[in-house]
């Protein structure tokens, strides 16, 4: 294996990245599973952790670009160079670009994954059959409205299985519309489109607006490739229209015809001869997680190997079973170690307070009159600190809530309060048993009933509801109309008008907590409404008016238009530990 | 008999043109990869400098090392890749 000039490596272990943009070749939840697989490759065999962030200036920004794409690098075009990446350091240091002139596949052909229909986001299979013709790629037959559809099966005519092909009728990427569809005609710059174009951009990147007028609305996005979209040539991203005339022939497949490397090209117009409108077929392609796992670690610190089967072997080849090779292990744990993770450093000194007053009575608050009197500065005495009673010390939460105006973390039967009105510091630990006696030592989630006060614990399927020290249960929560499907509720987010929504895996149900019971119509996707945050968050909270998922030692914030506007921190941001 | 016409072959606009010889592919790549300089090409023999260029890069890349321009190793100029240089910063 080989390192960079000086070894050059990352001087922390908690790296970020971010994905700046997405190619049209494959459907964006392909290539963010895609990326986070060839991380993984990574942090299975090292201490380094890898979490994607949606805004702000990640460690590895990646991007997708053709030609001269701002580094000063230009790629060229179908195959030749694939990607390139920059080793660890600020700024472009730690990048990954990939060429957006190659087909970027899963290394096996094009890769259509679906959306609507009742396939669940399955990928087309093709062929399949649908009123006993054979269809090998995505068809608008049997609807009016043509929008291109496939079978996620080998026969639609038995399985009734399909989904939506992507199509800019269905939705667009990027841009500023949400992901709307494409409005055709649409007017830009006085004319009118009746597809997608790359008028106006320097980039080939096929767009359309979402209004009937770009001139007026400004609101545009970016076109999903077809399934029949050519590579390269001079119309990237353009359906092939069959059948089209070349050379005086009709030709109603991709041909090799004219060309003496074999490759299969068609047209995309329907006359060669006069339009010379062309491009490549889709081909297996390059397998975007291979290429980015190779680009990863040059972002980590290698360099090219001469060991031909290992990841970081200069040239491209498609291996169907992944495995790092004994070479690239040895190169990445030559550079951080094979995870052993950095020594902790000791705790600053922290003054604590005594324990509080109840905080469940009914229309009681968490401080009283003498605890604000308590303001006054406090001496820094340094304490010796029990790490199994410092909240900054946890690696992670059971769970995390707001109780009366205060945020409360819980762990192992212990709990930690931290105002969410003023910067005060973290009280506690205080013993769960001692303020709610007969709740079990870990909780997975727990939320404050705004009109009752009272307190809701959840662990497992099994539910308390606290009015002070009183407790009612545990009941299990199928009596709140919550099926099997929901092993553990992982948090709850407050919703005004007496609704709470529990979320559990990829799911949330709205709670009518004056009825105890979720209303109809739940559960519901997550990521349907809460896009862009983790689907395994360990704890869900509503602080401050914003919605909180938190997973591992990162949160991602969520306001209530459903933006996630910031991903931090737990410890520093929320904690708010030294 | 299969073949009654003879096959068109046609320059496909927005192509990149692959007119260069095996001779400039190969220096191009040797110099984009970092195996030899764009100085090393202008000013030393451009046999001696070729071959030596050519022993890295098949050393490096696990081919046979012969010096030459052989068949092999056009074949792996043509290869997808990646993008870094194979020697330097």
């Amino acid at each position: 294996f080989l390192t960079f000039e000086g070894d050059l490596k990352w001087d922390h272990m908690d790296l970020t990245y971010r994905v700046m943009n997405y190619s049209p070749d494959l459907d964006r939840a392909v290539i963010d599973d895609a990326f986070k697989r060839a991380f993984k490759v990574w942090s299975d065999v090292t201490p380094l952790t890898f979490t994607q962030i949606y805004s702000g200036e990640a460690d590895i920004m990646i991007m997708f670009g053709s030609r001269e794409h701002g580094d000063g690098y230009p790629f060229d075009g179908k195959d030749g160079l694939l990607a390139h990446a920059f080793p660890p350091g600020q700024g472009i240091q730690g990048d990954a670009h990939f060429d957006d002139d190659e087909f970027w596949t899963l290394g096996n052909g094009l890769v259509v994954k679906t959306r609507h229909g009742n396939a669940n986001g399955a990928d087309c299979h093709f062929p399949f059959i649908f009123e006993g013709h054979s269809y090998s790629q995505c068809t608008t037959e049997g609807r009016t409205d043509g929008l291109p559809w496939c079978a996620t099966t080998a026969s639609y005519d038995r399985d009734k299985k399909y989904g939506f092909c992507p199509s800019e009728l269905l939705y667009t990427n990027g841009g500023n519309s949400n992901g709307s569809p494409c409005v055709f005609p649409f007017i830009f710059d006085g004319i009118s489109y009746d597809a997608c174009t790359t008028d106006g951009r320097s980039d080939g990147y096929r767009w359309c607006a979402t209004t009937t007028n770009f001139d007026q609305d400004k609101k545009y996005g970016f076109c999903p490739n077809r399934d029949t979209a050519v590579i390269g040539g001079n119309s990237q991203g353009d359906p092939c229209v069959f059948p089209f005339t070349f050379l005086g022939q009709t030709y109603s497949a991709c041909t090799s015809q004219g060309r003496q490397d074999g490759k299969l090209w068609c047209a995309t117009t329907s006359n060669y001869d006069t339009d010379k409108k062309w491009g490549f077929c889709p081909d297996r392609g390059y397998s975007i997680f291979l290429v980015a796992a190779h680009e990863f670690g040059h972002s980590l610190g290698l360099d090219h190997s001469s060991v031909r089967e290992a990841l970081m072997y200069p040239m491209y080849s498609y291996v169907q079973d992944f495995q790092l090779d004994p070479d690239d292990i040895q190169g990445i744990q030559y550079l951080y170690g094979r995870g052993s993770g950095p020594e902790p450093t000791a705790p600053a000194p922290v003054t604590t307070k005594e324990p509080q007053p109840l905080p469940t009575e009914a229309g009681s608050t968490s401080t009283t009159e003498e605890d604000e009197d308590e303001t006054s500065e406090p001496t820094i005495v340094p304490i010796p600190v029990d790490p199994s009673q410092d909240a900054c010390a946890e690696k992670n939460f059971d769970a995390i809530t707001e109780i009366n105006g205060d945020l409360y973390f819980f762990k192992d039967g212990k709990y930690w309060t931290r105002s969410s009105f003023w910067t005060s510091d973290i009280q506690g630990a205080f013993t769960v048993a001692d303020t709610w006696p007969g709740l079990p030592a870990v909780i997975d989630a727990a939320f404050q009933d705004v009109l009752t006060k009272r307190v809701f614990f959840f662990a497992g399927r099994l539910f308390w509801v606290f009015s002070g020290k009183s407790m009612l249960g545990p009941r299990r929560i199928e009596k709140l109309g919550i099926g099997k499907e929901a092993g553990r509720i992982s948090g709850a987010l407050q919703r005004g008008r007496g609704k709470v929504l529990l979320f559990s895996g990829e799911s949330y149900w709205r709670l009518d907590v004056k009825i105890q019971r979720v209303d109809k119509g739940y559960p519901r996707a997550t990521d349907d409404v809460f896009t862009g945050v983790p689907l395994d968050a360990r704890n869900v909270f509503l602080y401050q008016d914003n919605y909180h998922f938190c997973r591992g030692s990162f949160y991602w914030r969520m306001t209530p238009r459903y933006q996630v506007d910031r991903v931090g921190y737990v410890k520093y941001d929320i904690l708010q530990c030294p | 008999p299969l073949q009654s016409k003879p096959q068109a072959v046609v320059t496909f606009p927005g192509e990149l043109l692959s007119t260069l010889s095996d001779r400039e592919l190969a220096e191009s790549y040797l110099q984009r990869f970092g195996y030899t300089t764009e100085m090393e090409v202008r000013t030393g023999s451009r046999h001696v400098s070729l071959a030596e260029a050519l022993r890295k890069m098949q050393k490096q890349l696990g081919l046979e090392v012969t010096g030459k321009l052989d068949a092999s190793t056009l074949e792996a100029m043509r290869a997808p890749r990646c993008g870094v240089p194979d020697v330097g910063t």
